[in-house]
Parts: C-alpha cells; sequence; structure tokens
C-alpha cells in the first residue's frame, strides 16, 4: 500500500462535487461518481453518466426518497450501461420519473459490482490500484463539520448506523503539529501524524473541504468498512495505464 | 429564549450578527419574525453542539457553521440521510448470467 494516494490529482478522472438538494439521492450520486471514474481510468475516456437513471430505473422506484448503491449497480446491469447526464440530466425531484433508459445511447457500462473485504488496509491497497470505490458511513458528525479530519469513538458516530454513502477517493497521513492552533492547544488533540481517507461528498463544494471530507483512517471510524462497493468495469488489465498519484 | 440563553456562545448581539452574516453567506430569508426566532435558536444550538463536537474529536477536525446551521438534526436527517443500510446487505433477487467481457 502506498504512503498516500489521491486520485483528484490525476487528470479528468474525479468529476466535479454534485449537489443532491433536496433529493436523497446520495447513494445514486456515489454510484455515479465511481462507474465513472473507472471507466476514465480503464477506458481513458472522459464521460459524464446519468444519476438521473438510476433514480428513474431503481427496481424500488424509491427515486429522491433513498436507495442503495448496490440497487444502482442492479440498475446499470440491467438496462446494460449508463446514458450520458446530458442526455439523461439529474432532475432532484421528489417523485420518480418513468425510466427512460432505453431510449438513450449507454455512453457507460459494468460487467459486475462486489463488495470488499472490512479492513482498511485492503481498502487503500484496492483504491490504490483499481480506483475509487463507494462507502456508506454514519453521517451524524458532517452536519456541523467544517475542516480536519474527523476521528470518532463508537459512542461518538455508531458504526453500525451506516446511512451515508460517499466516493472514497484516497488516502494519506496528516504531519503533527499540522492543526491550527486553538487544536493544538486542546489536550484530547493528536500530538502524532494522524493517518486519514479522503471522501467527495454530494452537499456541494460549500461545503466542508470545498465539497471534501476526511475521516480517521485505521479505527472504522464512522462505520467506514461496512458497505465497501465498487463496479467492476472491463477487463482487469495487469498494468494500469496510470497509477494513483502520491 | 431558552435555548438564546443557553446555548448561546457568543453574546445575544454578536450572535444576531452571526446569524446575518450566515443568513446572507447562504442565502437564506425567513417567512415571518416568528421563523427567524425560531431559526436563529436552532442557529445557536447548532453552533453550541459544534463547539461539543469540537471538543470530543480525537483527530483534527474542526466544526462550526455550515450550511446546515439552520436546520434542525431530525429536518437534516430528512433532507440527506438515505433510508438506513440494513444490518446485511439483502440477498440479490437475481443473478447476472455472465456476459462476454468488453461487451456493453
Amino acid at each position: 500500500v502506498p504512503p498516500t494516494c489521491d486520485w483528484r490529482k490525476a487528470k479528468n478522472i474525479i468529476s466535479s462535487i454534485k449537489n443532491q438538494e433536496k433529493c436523497r439521492c446520495c447513494w445514486a450520486m456515489a454510484a455515479a461518481d465511481n462507474i465513472q471514474a473507472l471507466w476514465r481510468i480503464k477506458h481513458q475516456k472522459f464521460v459524464d453518466v446519468s444519476v438521473q437513471e438510476l433514480l428513474d430505473c431503481d427496481r424500488c422506484g424509491n427515486g429522491c426518497k433513498g436507495g442503495f448503491v448496490w440497487d444502482a449497480y442492479i440498475t446499470v446491469l440491467n438496462y446494460s450501461g449508463l446514458a450520458s447526464e446530458q442526455d439523461y440530466p439529474f432532475q432532484g425531484h421528489q417523485k420518480p420519473h418513468r425510466c427512460l433508459a432505453k431510449k438513450y445511447k449507454k455512453v457507460a457500462w459494468i460487467q459486475d459490482f462486489t463488495m470488499l473485504s472490512r479492513n482498511e488496509q485492503a481498502i487503500a491497497r484496492y483504491l490504490a490500484v483499481h480506483g475509487p470505490i463507494t462507502v456508506t458511513i454514519n453521517m451524524k458528525l458532517l452536519k456541523d463539520y467544517q475542516k480536519g479530519v474527523i476521528k470518532a469513538t463508537p459512542s461518538s458516530c455508531d458504526p453500525q448506523h451506516v446511512d451515508h454513502s460517499v466516493l472514497l477517493v484516497g488516502f494519506g497521513k496528516e504531519k503533527a503539529g499540522m492543526q491550527t492552533g486553538t487544536v493544538l492547544s486542546h489536550p484530547r488533540k493528536p500530538r502524532r501524524s494522524t493517518p486519514f481517507w479522503i471522501l467527495k461528498n454530494s452537499w456541494g463544494d460549500g461545503w466542508g473541504e470545498k465539497g471534501y471530507f476526511r475521516l480517521y483512517r485505521g479505527n472504522n471510524t464512522c462505520g467506514i468498512t461496512k458497505y465497501p462497493i465498487t463496479a467492476l468495469v472491463s477487463l482487469p488489465v495487469k498494468k494500469l495505464p496510470i497509477s494513483c498519484p502520491p | 429564549d431558552y435555548l438564546l440563553t443557553k446555548d448561546a456562545g457568543p453574546r445575544p448581539l454578536e450572535l444576531k450578527e452571526v446569524f446575518k452574516l450566515f443568513q446572507i453567506q447562504f442565502n437564506r430569508s425567513y417567512s415571518n419574525p416568528a421563523e427567524y426566532t425560531r431559526r436563529l435558536a436552532i442557529f445557536a444550538h447548532n453552533l453550541a453542539q459544534a463547539q461539543r463536537l469540537q471538543q470530543e474529536d480525537l483527530g483534527t477536525a474542526e466544526f462550526g457553521e455550515t450550511p446546515f446551521s439552520d436546520l434542525t438534526e431530525e429536518e437534516f436527517g430528512q433532507l440527506y440521510g438515505h433510508q438506513r443500510a440494513p444490518e446485511r446487505i439483502p440477498n440479490m433477487a437475481k443473478k447476472v448470467e455472465s456476459q462476454e467481457w468488453g461487451e456493453s
């Protein structure tokens, strides 16, 4: 496992931050971002895939009322791929629309999807070699989050109560003493370097660290290892054309 | 009132200035004085909660005003949380036939 990995630094792999507004579709946005990033890595093609197709064609038909990333992947398999965002744009309306997937040419597709082992080292290795994956976490501490690395305990952030899906795009280590003065003076704050995950949220770029946030890596903070799920795109190649920038 | 006196970290006067800046920054307006007062109380409560999270956090995170600072926990959960993921993933209803790799 490399010491750091940040897919945001690779050109044209991670798309801009989405904003789900009043539509509870974090699961669809995370899955679409996952497929999009893998397609760009494996096929070296810049695609922008439709979130709305995942909402309208989901087998549960819940649209903006919530869902799960695994249902999004099943939709992509059932409809043999995803239309482009341009053809089938995100509406964010509350009630699901009739599924229009069959109307549009597919710009990306997947062969399958898989769940990784609940081990943060293994997840980091997979992320660095294959690309970004989706994770589902307890979002309780995100409402008031501004920046920095959140390190929680099971009592402050129940790892069993996961209710928000996001895209895992990298990991790193924050050197000790990089915190602002106020934080250092606090007895509970870490004196050693802090390993962290980098996660892409879908609440707009006015939230968090320009739409991203960081969680402590190594103690299953907020249940990050509960559902590490990713699409499988194209043939497993021996050597990836590019690997994760350090 | 209780919330304002109990939770308002900054003096009520400052709190209102902070809230005014919040409304400008995140383009918030409220339909009537009662709603304004209610949102101000929620805002004060959330700022106090952010301070508590700051104390409790074991990492380097900083908490404070965000675009959601005038929402209650319930409103935030209704807006942003998807239905709770089940304790275990439901078994897949249908097995995908193996397809030739690389095909659409």
